[in-house]
């Protein structure tokens, strides 16, 4: 099961379509302050799942639906898609290529699509049960957050290793 | 369940103390269970001693020791549950050349299972990238994604987004 | 007292939007009082627009936004209650080029009124030191005060304290 | 009123007197990580009358006495002095220096000297009323903790402005 590509409209600061393709070794992004890096991160966090507003660094869920700026209006919906390969069916799927979407309009109601088919959270979240895949694993460290992992008591440490139990 | 924890337990603790040594270049680690009779609620502790120091608090650890300590924690748990990939951001931020240089090595180790996704202004970092994506704000407010040539002799400042055309 | 209170409230944030403003080459930011009736109890509520972007709340801002907001904050209250001296812990870790350029060339503005000493990981921020100090452990564990040539044309590594005999 | 030195001697990591002088613009401090930079900065925090180990990044306060390594046995005392040029007078001293020091014993007792003559942490306190300088002020931020100033809600917010009234 490989990460193939990440797709994200609309979706905080990338208003045009955009289309992220990963390699199979290591993939790098750069860029100024304030370009547009760390809303990738919480454009794959959201697509995975991510419930909480203020983990994605906002106050609703609406702030991750381009606010416009300049001349551009603000957008009606934000939309990212992850794209895996499935050659192996670790996803419990048919499909060669596996692809989830989440999207969420204006008036806040979201969709979640697998392979373009309509789905419900809870399905994404059942097809990645136990991959190491998913909102809370330690797959993904938030901008400064290295050292949280250290900070935290002895008993929330528990979850990280359960995690990978 | 009681033995599969325990079972990820060691494996974890294994890996941990391999991949603290070879992040810092010496000195031992450790995860100890507080309770070991009440393996399923005990909470865990983390023992860090960097090369050349007497074992301390992990508090005292300096800013550059927590995150390596922390990233050696991170593998270890990728090591014993390869998810399929891991997003990194800006996690060097604190680390010095020669810790840098290490973690970079270190990545290229776990290329095998899964794909590293790196957001870092560090140019050490950058050459260890397959494929870099430089991300800027051309049209003000609205990130674009754009080619980065990278000149991996000089790792120069054509590595910043901003030098391409 | 609410007269004392008063003045200094709106000498801080005159020079915060000026601090701001150079800081960022741009934009445009704000300290203000969440309860006016009230001003010895009322919460003070910040503002920050980047240059180029949409006013937003501030924990939207990336990671190097917010650091250089915070550091314009502590500038102007050090612009109206200057302290002899100022102790900034890698506070450029965050920032890109750009920022820390215009970071460095700022703090030159305050050496008028007060010292500052600066512990940073960064050449460029090097440049701007009149003496500079390695510390290492040359002895394990032992920290000892080195004195560090520091090439000023070249920014080179020889400024890291390793490299000094 | 400048800031002229400071002296390290048994504390944390500088097992060897250590001075530091400051020159009237700024002072860089460089080294690798773990080699005691931020220790420079839990010492001028101390000697200003830091009471809380947390803070300090210890356990407990004996935590700062210098802990032995390799060959080296713990010490039994950590001292800390911060000498400031006093010509205009406005530390309420006759003297054209002042030196304020702190001493932490392994039985716990502790000390305070201004000028060399015994006093104590109230004494400290009162001297610098009102200059910026001291524990809680402005004119330090700890590594990590620079945009801490943004994140914390609007009401501590104000504890900022106040001390700068
Ligand atoms: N809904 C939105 N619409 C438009 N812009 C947004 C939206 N949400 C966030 N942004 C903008 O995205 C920017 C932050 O981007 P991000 O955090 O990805 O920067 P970064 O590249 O990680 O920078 P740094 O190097 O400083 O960490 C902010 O300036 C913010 O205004
Ligand atoms: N009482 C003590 N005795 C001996 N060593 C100590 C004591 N307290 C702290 N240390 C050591 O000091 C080191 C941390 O130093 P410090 O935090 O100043 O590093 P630093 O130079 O700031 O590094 P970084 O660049 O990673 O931030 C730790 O390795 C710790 O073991
Ligand atoms: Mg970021
Ligand atoms: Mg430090």
């Amino acid at each position: 099961m490989k990460l193939l590509s990440l797709e994200l409209a609309g979706f905080k600061s990338f208003a045009e379509p955009t289309e992220f393709k990963f390699d199979s070794g290591v993939t790098g992004i750069v860029g100024p302050n304030g370009c547009g890096k760390s809303n990738i991160v919480d454009a794959v966090k959201w697509v995975l799942g991510e419930m909480s507003a203020k983990s994605l660094r906002g106050d609703a869920m609406l702030d991750v639906i381009f606010n416009g700026s300049g001349g551009r209006k603000p957008m009606s919906m934000a939309e990212v898609s992850l794209v895996f390969s499935n050659e192996n069916h670790r996803l419990p799927l048919e499909s060669e290529q596996v692809k989830i979407t989440r999207r969420l309009y204006r008036d806040a109601t979201s969709e979640y699509l697998v392979n373009n088919q309509t789905a419900r959270l809870k399905d994404i979240r059942e097809l990645f049960l136990d991959t190491g895949v998913g909102v809370d694993a330690y797959s993904v460290i938030e901008q400064g957050r290295v050292a949280a992992l250290l900070d935290s008591d002895s008993l929330s440490r528990r979850d990280v290793f359960e995690e990978a139990a | 369940s009681r033995s599969r924890f325990s079972e990820t337990f060691e494996t974890v603790r294994k890996e941990f103390q391999e991949m603290f040594r070879k992040l810092f270049g010496g000195g031992k680690a450790d995860a100890i269970l507080e309770n070991p009779q009440d393996i399923l609620e005990s909470g865990i502790e983390i023992l860090a001693r960097p090369p050349g120091k007497e074992l301390q608090s992990i508090s005292l650890l300096s800013g550059g020791e927590r995150a390596l300590t922390a990233l050696a924690l991170v593998l270890a748990i990728f090591r014993s549950k390869p998810s399929p990939f891991c997003i990194l951001d800006e996690v060097d931020a604190p680390l010095d050349e020669a810790n840098t240089g290490r973690f970079a090595a270190i990545i290229k180790e776990f290329l095998v299972q899964s794909q590293f996704i790196l957001i870092t202004h560090n140019k050490r970092m950058m050459t260890v990238a397959d494929i870099l994506y430089g991300v800027t704000m051309q049209e003000p407010g609205v990130s674009k994604k754009v080619a980065v040539r990278f000149d991996r002799g000089a790792a120069s400042e054509a590595a910043s987004p901003a030098a391409v055309a």
